[in-house]
This record gives C-alpha cells, sequence and structure tokens, in this order.
C-alpha cells in the first residue's frame, strides 16, 4: 500500500481570477507533484490539493511567491488512513 | 457463521469481496424486491453488478443511480450500500416510496468504477481513474467521469493519460462506461438518473460541457433547490446547486450530461459532504449521517419523477 506518511492536503482561497490562474498553472506545470482534491474553479470556492512531503516546501513556496494564502486542512495523511484502516479491522471483528 | 446483509456493518467501510458478498446475501434476503443484474465486467474482468429493486412488471419506467465511479470516494458506496437497505426497509411504510416503487424500477450501481475500488484497498487509497493501460503509455487509467459521449473530449477533461481527468481514446472506450451506456440504452425507459460523487456539498445538473442552460432548466434547478432543502432539514448540512458548469467547473464528457442528451429529464450529481477537514477520508462516523441526508434529496428528486412523466 502506498504510504503517505507527511503528505499534506492545503486549502486554498483564491481572492479572483488571477489568482486562480496560479493554481492552474500548477496543475499544468506540476501534475505529478500536486493532487487536486477540489480543482481550481471560482474564486468563491475552496481549492483542495494534496502535496506529497517531498514537494512540500517547493509548492509551499509557489503558492507564497503569488500571494496566495493557505491553511492546512490534513497535516498528514497517512495518519487519516491509518485510522481509518483500524476503524475497518475493528467493524470487521 | 455464514454474514447475513442484517449483520453488515453499515457504519463501516468495505471492501470488493465484502461489498459483493453483501449484495448476494441482501438480494437473498429480499428476493422477492430485489435482484441482481451483471451488466459486464472491469478492464481487469471484474464483475459489474446492479441492485435492480422492483415491485414487479416489464420495462417499467426506472431511475439509475451510481456510486463510485470515482474510487477513492468511498463515502459514496457507503452511501449507496445504505440506500439500498433503506429502499427495502421502507417499501410498505414510507407512502412516498412505496408509491415510488409500486409505478417504477430503481436500479443502483453501487460500485461502478470495481478495478479501482479494489487498488484502493490493496494499492493506493487515493486512486481515482479505472485501471486500463494502452500500448505507447506507461500510465494507468481513465477518469470514467470524462469517457461519456456527450461533449468528449472538450474543455476540463485532458488527452494526457498521465493526468487525473485523462478522458480516454474515444467515448465510452471503457469497459465500465459501456456497460451502462449499454444497460441502459438497451432498456429505453430510464427516468432519472443520479450519478454520486464525494465532496463538495453539491447537487447540480447538466451541463457539465458547455454554459448554455439546459432546455428544462427552470425544472431542473426548482427540482434540485427542493431536493437541497430536504438534505438540509436532516443534519443541518447545506450544498449548493446549479448546473455542473455554472456552479463547479466546465467538464466535458461527464455522466449527467450523456444521460441528459439521451433522454434523461431528471440526471443530476451530488457531490456529498465535506466536513472541511477530511475530503476523501471522511471518517466512517459520518458513513449514516450523510446517508440518512443524502436519501432525502434523492427521494425528493424520485418523488418528483414519478409526479411528472414524460
Amino acid at each position: 500500500q502506498m504510504n503517505f506518511t507527511g503528505d499534506q492536503v492545503l486549502r486554498i482561497l483564491a481572492k479572483d481570477e488571477k489568482q486562480l490562474s496560479f493554481l492552474r498553472d500548477l496543475e499544468i506545470l506540476k501534475p505529478q507533484k500536486v493532487d487536486f482534491w477540489r480543482g481550481p474553479a471560482r474564486p468563491s470556492l475552496p481549492v483542495d490539493m494534496r502535496i506529497p512531503f517531498a514537494e512540500l516546501d517547493d509548492i509551499k513556496g509557489y503558492l507564497e511567491s503569488h500571494g496566495l494564502a493557505y491553511t492546512v486542512m490534513i497535516k498528514n495523511v497517512q495518519v487519516l488512513l491509518d485510522a481509518e484502516r483500524e476503524a475497518m479491522a475493528k467493524a470487521r471483528r | 457463521l455464514e454474514r447475513s446483509a442484517s449483520s453488515f456493518s453499515y457504519s463501516s467501510y468495505h471492501t470488493l469481496e465484502e461489498i459483493y458478498s453483501w449484495i448476494d446475501n441482501f438480494v437473498t434476503e429480499h428476493s422477492d424486491i430485489v435482484s441482481k443484474i451483471h451488466i459486464g465486467n472491469s478492464f481487469e474482468n471484474r464483475s459489474i453488478l446492479i441492485l435492480k429493486f422492483s415491485t414487479g412488471g416489464s420495462n417499467r419506467p426506472a431511475i439509475w443511480i451510481d456510486t463510485g465511479i470515482h474510487s477513492r470516494e468511498w463515502i459514496t458506496h457507503a452511501t449507496g450500500i445504505w440506500t439500498a437497505r433503506k429502499i427495502v426497509s421502507a417499501y410498505g411504510k414510507d407512502s412516498i416510496l412505496t408509491d415510488i416503487l409500486n409505478t417504477m424500477d430503481i436500479f443502483i450501481d453501487l460500485v461502478t468504477n470495481p478495478d479501482g475500488f479494489a487498488f484502493t484497498h490493496s494499492m493506493n487509497r487515493l486512486w481515482r481513474k479505472n485501471k486500463s493501460s494502452r500500448p505507447g503509455t506507461s500510465c494507468t487509467g481513465v477518469d470514467l467521469n470524462r469517457n461519456w459521449k456527450s461533449g468528449f473530449g472538450g474543455n476540463g477533461s485532458n488527452s494526457n493519460p498521465c493526468s487525473e481527468t485523462y478522458h480516454g481514446p474515444s467515448p465510452q472506450s471503457e469497459p465500465e462506461v459501456a456497460a451502462i451506456v449499454d444497460f441502459i440504452t438497451g432498456h429505453g425507459n430510464f427516468k432519472a438518473l443520479i450519478s454520486i460523487h464525494s465532496y463538495s456539498q453539491m447537487l447540480m445538473y447538466p451541463y457539465g460541457h458547455s454554459m448554455e442552460p439546459v432546455s428544462s432548466q427552470k425544472e431542473l434547478y426548482r427540482l434540485a433547490k427542493k431536493a437541497v432543502k430536504a438534505l438540509y432539514k436532516v443534519h443541518g448540512i447545506n450544498y449548493i446547486f446549479g448546473s455542473i458548469s455554472n456552479t463547479l467547473y466546465v467538464a466535458s464528457g461527464v455522466t449527467v450530461d450523456w444521460a441528459y442528451d439521451s433522454g434523461i429529464k431528471y440526471a443530476f450529481t451530488f457531490e456529498l459532504r465535506d466536513t472541511g477537514r477530511y475530503g476523501f477520508l471522511l471518517p466512517a462516523t459520518q458513513i449514516i449521517p450523510t446517508a440518512q441526508e443524502t436519501w432525502m434529496a434523492i427521494r425528493t428528486i424520485m418523488q418528483h419523477t414519478l409526479n411528472h412523466p414524460y
């Protein structure tokens, strides 16, 4: 099973279309580095993206350099996956 | 000890084998109203199974519900399973559902993307596409919600096989999509189609591929509004609603556009609840509340379909 230790999901609320375009660029420039859970649609809707641990500094730097504020929606994806597996095992028992 | 559908844990996520085993038990226990139909096989040759809820008659007007076309959206499969059980338990007690089932059949495709779902359990929890492969590319999978004929290959889909929104080589190239198209087309009397996704709390109708309003836009808008209101009353969860292209973004080759263009007027897609903390990893404790509220919206759409024959 693929390990997601340290991967984070960032939530970004773009202020305007220009900021959204920076996120769309990210989708094109770094498709293997970013997994959009909720893609850039319109400024009123948040954008959620999972960033592999190894890419975190790079992507956060990109966001900051373009004035895109973000919050960390999930700090460590693997922690949630472990909890999910444990819950399934418990239900099975 | 043999498991039965009644001992199945509806408040937990399950593997494909467990779901298929549950289907067998469920059909056996409710054989008067539920049957299982094998409509095809996935790319990796897994069975594509649908449940048929019927109180008799032949080729009645029908309602289609599918869950899990994007395999990582586990809450959708779980909601589908809960909904199936709700249909059998509510028949004869809930007058609205009883009226619906006395006139129409309901079909549920619980695991629309079985290969992707099995892969999420064995290799990559966050897998979204199917598992088809083709010569000339090392990337695997097609986004099954970009592979339908309506608007195929347009904006909001991708021709790069490595993209998460890869539309595939041709419309309905994927066996998972072709199986549904063949079944619905062959049946010929579907009046509503509901495709369930997660997670951004939306109820949407066609079009995804175009900003143009569909001819039934006003009616679909009013119905979506009513359904969202019914959903809200259960646990206070707010959904936004509208056409896909206006509410979310332009997306081509999607299920509901194909349904609408194929003559199924009441074509809707849900994005189930999001707590703003978990995304696709919604805790299992939220399966039942999610299913409960979704049921009320589905029931509203089904009731409208019953009362507005066309």
